[in-house]
């Protein structure tokens, strides 16, 4: 009845069938377990709380060393906000803006989406309930020349933090990628350390392609951390597992709802236990 | 992907000459594991893995010169089997509008979706007047008018201060009046999870009546597929959904898993930002495209 002394094959394959479920993946899913099996000597049979928090301290160890923290070493501060069409970008950048809004930081949101229908608009009626200022050009405009223009502003006033909000794309869009690497090159030219971050919004309820979405962005641009948007959701996320332990990029922060102040700093300690919920 | 990968497996299987049923497990290990890449949910990848590996210890395979192009065979048209129930065409209305609402999660494209459904009706001889029935998010009606006027389609935003079940009671009565062939109606995002908008939709239902209650989902959403599915199928009785997003490299595993549980037919597919990107639904393309 029990196998590998410690833990029985059932209580492998629930464990199994709760990590993919929780869109961890297949690859990382055997990796945990494995771990768990090389441990299990310490296991007392049946006894299945001690299981699970193995488990959470076996997660909790592949996210512990990542780097939570957003980098306001060098002050302006660019932050780039970049993802796939629809995960939320727009909403983080302008919960982000009343972050440090309210830690008394002078803040620039930038309307970089010159694309999409009313994403100005969108961006502007956030930036007015955030109390935060907004640099905006014309629709249709080369994001590139609006990127140049705030932040020839920033330079120019005292300005702590410029965030700037980037029109949805896929990943797959060569031309897309080559227009953010541009965006980006702005950034690098007008402000030193230019960009301090570039944030990749990911929507908690992806599943694997969340990975490949990840891989393509950070080898294009040097991503320096995830926005886990949406986690109010009843997804779990369980993608950011791998994509901190095989592609370095720590989530930094996390989206939990509709409202200015839903935004949250990366706990991975809080993230195992609802994991594991 | 699994075709490459089956080569080479049947190739060395091969050279055993017959088959035995540990062979085939094998075999279906390596499907259980592509389709889980593919994001289709769990439970769904055992029951399918079940119904193939009885296929596959057939004769057909057994006997056959080229076991790996069999098996992907079978694998191939087991998922088309689940992916073709259900009437793919739009349910209409014996009496103008038929009236179709789109539903779903946050960011999943209905608003864009709502646009493109009204041209591709366009393009087919229909006249459609499009709601915007979104009245939480910022500039959610701004963006369905510019949409609307890009394809010289009306768009319905109503009073500033209609709720959306009223928003959309007006529409209906301006649509009857007017004789729109279509009443396409936005609604705005909101998780499953949350009974108060859940209720808002069911409410919305009830009062007007819908001919199609699509369900708008992502490509790329992970194994909650089933389950968001579930919730909305379960409070509106949904008559299909919408794939969108599937000009990327998602697998859209979350579409067979949906279909699998809840037997509603994939009726529309969403391949870009244009207006013109939305096509009818192909099982046979889904199914080789999630086994990859
Ligand atoms: N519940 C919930 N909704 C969110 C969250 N973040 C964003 N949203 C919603 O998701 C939808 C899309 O958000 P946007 O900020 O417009 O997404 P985006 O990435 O900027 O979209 P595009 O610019 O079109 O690519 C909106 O309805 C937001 O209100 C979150 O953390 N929780
Ligand atoms: N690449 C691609 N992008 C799409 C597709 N459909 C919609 N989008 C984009 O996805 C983003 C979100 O689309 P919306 O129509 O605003 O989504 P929504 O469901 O109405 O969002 P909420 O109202 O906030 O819930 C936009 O950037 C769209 O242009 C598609 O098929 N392919
Ligand atoms: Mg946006
Ligand atoms: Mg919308």
């Amino acid at each position: 009845i029990f196998v590998n002394k410690g833990i029985s094959q059932r209580l492998i394959s629930e464990v199994e069938e709760r990590l993919i479920l929780a869109d961890v993946g297949i690859d990382t899913t055997s990796k945990i377990i494995d771990r768990l099996k090389d441990i299990q000597h310490k296991i007392t049979p049946g006894n299945e709380q001690q299981v699970l928090d193995l488990l959470k301290h076996i997660v909790y160890e592949i996210l512990r060393d990542g780097n939570f923290h957003l980098n306001l070493s060098q002050l302006p501060c660019v932050i780039m906000i970049i993802g796939v069409n629809g995960v939320g970008k727009t909403l983080t950048a302008a919960k982000l803006s009343k972050r440090f809004k309210d830690q008394g930081m002078s803040v620039l949101l930038v309307a970089s989406d010159t694309f999409r229908a009313s994403a100005i608009t969108q961006l502007s009626l956030l930036a007015e309930r955030a109390g935060v200022p907004l640099f905006k050009q014309k629709e249709g405009q080369d994001p590139s020349s609006v990127v140049y223009d705030a932040l020839s502003l920033v330079n120019k006033r005292d300005i702590d933090v410029a965030i700037i909000d980037t029109s949805g794309r896929s990943h797959t869009n060569f031309n897309l990628i080559k227009e953010l690497q541009k965006m980006r090159k702005v950034c690098e030219r007008l402000i030193d350390g230019a960009p301090h971050e570039v944030l990749l919004v990911l929507d908690a309820t992806t599943g694997q392609n969340a990975f490949s979405q990840a891989k393509v962005f950070r080898d294009n641009l040097k991503v320096t951390g995830l926005s886990l948007a949406k986690l109010d959701s009843s997804s779990k996320g369980g993608i950011v597992i791998a994509i901190f332990s095989e592609l370095g990029i720590p989530v930094k922060l996390v989206g939990v709802g509709e409202g200015l102040d839903g935004l949250l700093t990366f706990s991975p300690r809080q993230f195992v236990e609802a994991l594991f919920d | 992907n699994l075709t490459s990968k089956f080569q080479v497996i049947f190739k060395k299987l091969r050279r055993k000459g017959r088959l035995n049923p540990k062979d085939i497990q094998e075999a279906c290990r390596d499907i259980k594991l592509a389709l889980l890449q593919a994001d289709v949910n769990f439970r769904v990848v055992k029951e399918i893995i079940a119904n193939i590996s009885k296929k596959a210890e057939g004769k057909e395979v057994m006997q056959s010169l080229t076991p790996g192009q069999q098996v992907i065979k079978i694998v191939k048209s087991e998922l088309t089997r689940i992916m073709e129930g259900g009437e793919s065409d739009l349910n209409l209305s014996p009496f103008p509008p038929t009236i179709i609402m789109l539903v779903g999660l946050y960011g999943c494209g209905k608003t864009t979706t709502c646009a493109k459904l009204g041209y591709y009706l366009k393009q087919k001889g229909h006249s459609s007047m499009l709601v915007a029935a979104d009245p939480y998010r910022p500039a959610a009606s701004e963006q369905l008018k510019i949409l609307g006027k890009r394809i010289d389609i009306p768009v319905y935003t109503g009073s500033e201060e209609g709720s959306p079940v009223d928003i959309v009671k007006s529409s209906k009565i301006l649509a009857e009046k007017e004789m729109y062939d279509f009443l396409l109606i936005d609604t705005s995002g909101r998780l499953h999870i949350d009974e108060g908008l859940m209720e808002e939709l069911r409410l919305m239902k009830e009062e007007i009546s819908p001919n199609e209650v699509l369900l708008v989902v992502d490509a790329m959403t992970g194994q909650e597929a089933v389950n968001i599915a579930k919730t909305f199928n379960e409070k509106l009785d949904i008559s299909g959904v919408i794939l969108t997003k599937l000009d990327s490299d998602a697998r859209g595993g979350a579409g067979l898993s949906i279909n699998m549980v809840i037997g509603k037919p994939i009726k529309f597919v969403g391949v870009g930002e244009g207006l013109s990107d939305l096509s009818r639904f192909y099982p046979e393309r889904m199914a080789s495209r999630i086994i990859g």
